[in-house]
């Protein structure tokens, strides 16, 4: 999958199995990611859980636990909320496809949606509680992915299409292009998109990446403008597009 | 109670929306306020009605709505007596360290 870390660095990662995105003092969250298509070594997100550990004044330790078809509205209790005035919440905001968990007492909102048959996840978090400093551990929100777990895709997507028919690509690249550019994607977005349409063929990665960034708009309104990073991968297609 | 269609309406009026957009945003959570009030006596058992009345007012905090006048002249609501919160409650509705916020996402393949 594709991750934007807490430090706004960009990566495309194998990750195959469970690994762990979050895991400090206020929160852990696990992911394991499945592979999508034979010969390519492209992964995707089917479970996800969130631990939201307990706080002796605010909140009780809560489990949340989703997986792709089963996008639960309450935690894995059964509860809704949790503490004095609803400091911990989760909300429903369209059954089966996106789910919100508001914990007030730390500041932090966590977005999990179901988009085509896989998962993604956005989080906002005080910069205070992010704790970057942690040398041992796989945090990957905090450290980015391993070395060998790095995906280059600036050589797929600035490769010539006729490598296609080798590679075992599923879309061309002029279609992924003209589908990423109708999303409306930017950015990182916008390569990810292309990306993800070039090594699966599935639409519903368009619409991945489209939420994706509107996540990170919505959770952080006031960030500035990233970086024009489409500009780094030489796109002939889609300057004539 | 009709709470998931005022989400729904609200998810549809936001879809389209700017990061920038903070008056659209406000307009959509008074509409959404309204809409959630509306329902309120047949949703007074359910817990999706509740949740979401928490959400709201977060929401509309995060956007600055209490400085932003409606952009479409719109967005009346009605005003609902709120309790006075405990002290337990206060200290639990927000954290009171450094206000700067990080992201973090995953996504796509």
């Amino acid at each position: 999958p594709h991750l934007r870390t807490f430090d706004d660095v960009f990566e495309t990662c194998k990750v195959a199995g469970a690994w762990p995105l979050i895991d400090n003092r206020h929160l852990a969250v696990q992911v394991t990611n499945v592979p999508l298509v034979d010969g390519s070594s492209a992964t995707a997100t089917d479970q996800l859980t969130v631990i939201i550990k307990g706080h002796s004044e605010c909140s009780e330790q809560k489990l949340y636990q989703a997986q792709t078809g089963n996008l639960p509205a309450s935690f894995v209790d059964g509860t809704y909320s949790s503490g004095p005035g609803r400091s911990l919440v989760i909300v429903e905001i369209l059954p089966g496809k996106h789910v919100e968990i508001h914990a007030k007492f730390i500041a932090t909102t966590i977005v999990v949606r179901q988009v085509g048959s896989y998962l993604t996840f956005a989080i906002r978090m005080p910069g205070d509680l992010v704790d970057t400093g942690v040398k041992d551990g796989l945090e990957l929100c905090v450290k980015g992915c391993p070395h060998q777990e790095k995906i280059d895709f600036n050589e797929l997507l600035s490769s010539p299409n006729q490598i296609k028919d080798t590679s075992g690509l599923v879309m061309s690249k002029e279609t992924a292009i003209a589908k990423c550019l109708e999303a409306n994607v930017t950015d990182f977005y916008f390569d990810s998109c292309v990306f993800d349409l070039i090594t699966t063929g599935d639409v519903n990665f368009t619409m991945a990446a489209k939420k994706a960034l509107k996540d990170y708009q919505e959770l952080l309104p006031n960030a500035n403008v990233h970086r024009n990073r489409t500009t780094d991968v030489p796109l002939q297609n889609k300057t004539s597009l | 109670c009709k709470i998931l269609k005022c989400s729904k309406e609200y998810a549809d009026n936001t879809d389209h929306l700017s990061p920038t957009s903070d008056a659209e945003y406000c307009d959509a959570l008074r509409l959404y306020r309204s809409c959630v009030d509306a329902t309120a006596r047949t949703c007074r058992g359910d817990l999706h009605y509740h949740t979401t009345v928490t959400l709201i007012p977060d929401l509309m905090q995060t956007y600055n709505c209490s400085n932003t006048p409606p952009a479409h002249g719109g967005g009346s609501h009605h005003s609902r007596p709120t309790p006075k919160p405990s002290e337990v409650e206060t200290r639990c509705s927000s954290h009171h360290g450094p206000r700067t916020f990080k992201h973090c996402g995953l996504f796509g393949d």
